[in-house]
Parts: structure tokens; sequence; C-alpha cells
């Protein structure tokens, strides 16, 4: 399984640390702070305290064997960018750096760092597609004109089968997931309805009021279909 | 056109004022500082220099009309909780609001706040799916179980088309998309190689080493899919 460090462990670098421990990865978790490594050593297979600018202490917890580092820090640009050095300098190939302004990008971009990222910027354009599409629950963009979106069945379609609609064929986009409400018994014997997706949207379903379909193609395509309705 | 205001212009509240300004709607962005208000104020539709903390100033400017209010605050978390209440207390009934840690996201569940953003976290979560998927450049979640994934042609495709593969009935996935490397030329002259995903997936055409496909489908479809190349 692969081994991967995370430099920095904030907010972001927590996420990632933990989230790649329960996927299954050798997860070492970097930070010179006593505190934040005490409060998540449990929760990675490995942790050590060390300031990540320091090449003699770098080299002792022989960070040149790990697959991929990731530098998470947020504010303290300095020592993202110092760090980022001396991994490049430590023959590190895969080192993935978060960037908090266009600047730390630009540096960054220079010193040949391929993966990027920048979290404000990024959730603010995906919390910006978000909000922006009516009735539309989630709104991904895939490529510069393509998305994937969430949104309730449209009145037009209710109680047709994908079957008979021939949504690709008629508007360009492709309808990969439904999802319905389902009722399911809580502990106390209420029923509780819960919304679930099909593992394959069944084209013989006939898609009822407020069930949620999972659409994807050019942002055009869907706009005009979902322009339909109203 | 919706009005939205945007409150706390970090380098989240920027993006995302500016991100809806290029949508059409019609922003108001709102924060104390004013070298920051006239950094934006040539990039959204208005922009005012307020304590958002306080109610008659906030009254005054008349920010009960919008339809939709964001908190965009990270760091400020008090700032952020008492523009929370008071936009509650003045009536708003879209807010939108910013947690930085789970303590302020509960504390806003409590408010019945509905909609409740942690960027670190999500964007955590979101790299983790990125990063630990080996040939995949892109990997969102779309359910619990599905994800919509962005993955080299496997060996086993290369030279065969959609149309006789049968991908969605022989391995329950979706192919949404086929990317492929255009030639363009530049002003100099040169041919340069950029990627472009079609329209819509073309069934009939023969797949290209090097070309990605866009996948959708459960995540143990789409791993054993993937594991059919290795
Ligand atoms: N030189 C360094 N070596 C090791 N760890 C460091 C170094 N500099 C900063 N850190 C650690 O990085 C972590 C995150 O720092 P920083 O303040 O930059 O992030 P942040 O902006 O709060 O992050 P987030 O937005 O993800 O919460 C802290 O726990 C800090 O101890
Ligand atoms: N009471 C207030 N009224 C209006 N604006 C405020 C108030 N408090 C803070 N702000 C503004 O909110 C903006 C963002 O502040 P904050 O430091 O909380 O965010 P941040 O953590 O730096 O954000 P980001 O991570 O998005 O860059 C600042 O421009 C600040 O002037």
């Amino acid at each position: 399984m692969e081994n991967i460090a995370v430099i920095g462990l904030g907010q972001f670098g927590t996420q990632i640390a933990i989230s790649l421990t329960q996927k299954g990865f050798e997860v070492t978790a970097i930070d010179q702070n006593k505190d934040v490594i005490m409060n998540i050593k449990d929760m990675v297979s490995d942790s050590v305290i060390v300031d990540s600018t320091d090449e003699k202490d770098m080299r002792a917890i022989n960070i040149h064997s790990v697959d991929k580092v990731i530098v998470a820090m947020g504010s303290n640009v300095q020592a993202s960018l110092l760090t980022t050095a001396l991994l490049q300098r430590m023959g590190i190939k895969k080192i993935y750096v978060r960037a908090i302004n266009p600047l730390q990008e630009s540096i960054l971009k220079s010193m040949s760092i391929d993966y990027i990222i920048n979290i404000e910027k990024e959730m603010g354009i995906q919390f910006s597609n978000s909000i922006s599409t009516k009735n539309i629950n989630k709104y991904i963009e895939i490529s510069d004109r393509h998305s994937i979106i969430d949104t309730v069945v449209p009145e037009f379609l209710i109680g047709k089968a994908l079957k008979e609609l021939h949504l690709r064929s008629h508007y360009g986009i492709n309808v990969v997931g439904i999802k319905t409400r389902v009722p399911e018994v809580d502990d106390t014997g209420e029923i509780r309805y819960s919304i679930k997706m099909m593992d394959i949207p069944d084209p013989n379903y006939p898609l009822r009021k407020n069930d949620l379909l999972v659409m994807f193609g050019t942002d055009e395509k869907l706009n005009s279909f979902l322009a339909k309705d109203s």
C-alpha cells in the first residue's frame, strides 16, 4: 500500500491524513507542534514532531522513502515554500502543495510543482456553482463545459420512465443516477425516509415527484433541459 | 436576477463574489476593511464597508432586501456567529455560513442554519479521493457509494469503440465522457496538444492510448473495472 506523508496538520491537512488512513494508506503525519501530533497520532499510521524546513531532521525521519508528500500548511506560506524546496532537493518525486494566494501559486509553478491546490479558490468556485442553479442540489464541473448536477425531477417527466424518454438523444444529457426517498424503520419503530441512489438508474422505473436525477452533460444542454420546466 | 450578499471577503468570499458576478448575479460585497472593498469593487455589482455585527449599520444598507446571504469569514469565528445571529433576527431566510471547526458547525446547526460549509474538511475529503485512485486524475464522490472518475483508457480497450464494448451491461459503469488530445496551432505557428472533451462520447470512435475516459458508477463496479487492467 502506498506510503504518504502529510506535513502541516491544520484542518485541511488533518482531514487528508485521516481520510487517507481510512482508505488503507500508510500515512505519516508531520507537524512541529507537539499538541497537534498528540491529537492526531491515534488516527494515522505514524506521526512525528519535526520542523519540516530543517534538512537534518527531515533526513533523519527518512522522508525520502515515501511515495507522495502533501504540504498542507495554509497561512504559513514561508514554511510551505521552504518545505517544498527542501523536499525537491531531497529528490521527492510526487509533491502536492497547498497555495493560499496567486503569488504563491506562481512561485510553485516556477518550481515545477505539478499539483497545486488552492482550497479557498476551488471551494469558492464549487460553492458558486451549487448556489447558482435553481432546484439543483449539487453542481460540480467536470471540464470547462461539462458538469454533473443533481436536480429534482422536472414536472414534465413525472410518471415517465427513462426508457421511453430518450433523454440522451433528445436533450444530449446523460442520466447517470436516480435518487429516491426510501422508507426505513428506525430503532424506535418510527418510519423515516432517507434518500437512496439506485446502483444503476432503472430504465423502467416511473419517475416520481421529488425524486432526484443525477445528470451529466454540457452546461449548455443541461441548462436548456432545465429551462424546459420553468 | 437573484440578489446575493457576500460578507467577509477573504480568499473564499472573494472567489464567491467574483464567480457569482460573472454568472450574472447582483452581488453585494460586504466587508469592514476599506482596502479589501477597494480591491474588489470593480469586480462586483455593489460593495459596502460595514461591520456586519452592527445591527444599525446592517439595517441601513438594506440587507434584508437580498435573496441570499453568504457569511464567508474564516478565522473570525466570533464575527461569523454574531453576523449569522443578526441576519436571522433580521428575518433573512437563506443564510449560508462557513464553519472552520466542528464546534462552530454544531452551534450553527442548533441555530437551524441549513447550509454550513467547512471548506478545509470538504477539500480534504475531495483531495484524498483524487490522490488515492491510481491512474485516476479526478475523483469526486456523488453519493456514499457512487463516484465520477477520470482515468486513462485501459490497455484492453485501446482501438475499440464504446458501441462494441457495452461497458454498461458488462461492467455496470457509465462512460459519460471521452477526453482526447487535440493538436492546435498556437500564435508562433507551433503545434501544441490540448486535452478536449467531446460534447457527447462518440460511440463509434476507436479509443486511443492516452485518451481519458470519464466514468460514472458505484465505487465497487468502477474498482473492478479498473482492476481488469492490472
Ligand atoms: N515548519 C513547520 N514544520 C512543521 N509543521 C509546521 C511548520 N510550520 C507550520 N506547521 C504546522 O502546520 C499546521 C498548519 O499551519 P497553518 O497555520 O499554516 O495552517 P492553517 O492555515 O491553520 O490551516 P487550515 O486552513 O488547514 O486549518 C500547524 O499545525 C503548524 O504547527
Ligand atoms: N465584523 C465584520 N464585518 C465585516 N467584515 C468582517 C468582519 N470581521 C471580519 N471581516 C472580514 O472578513 C474577511 C475575512 O476574514 P477572516 O480573516 O475571518 O477570513 P480568512 O480566514 O482569512 O478567509 P479565507 O480563508 O477565505 O482567506 C476580512 O476581509 C475581514 O475584514
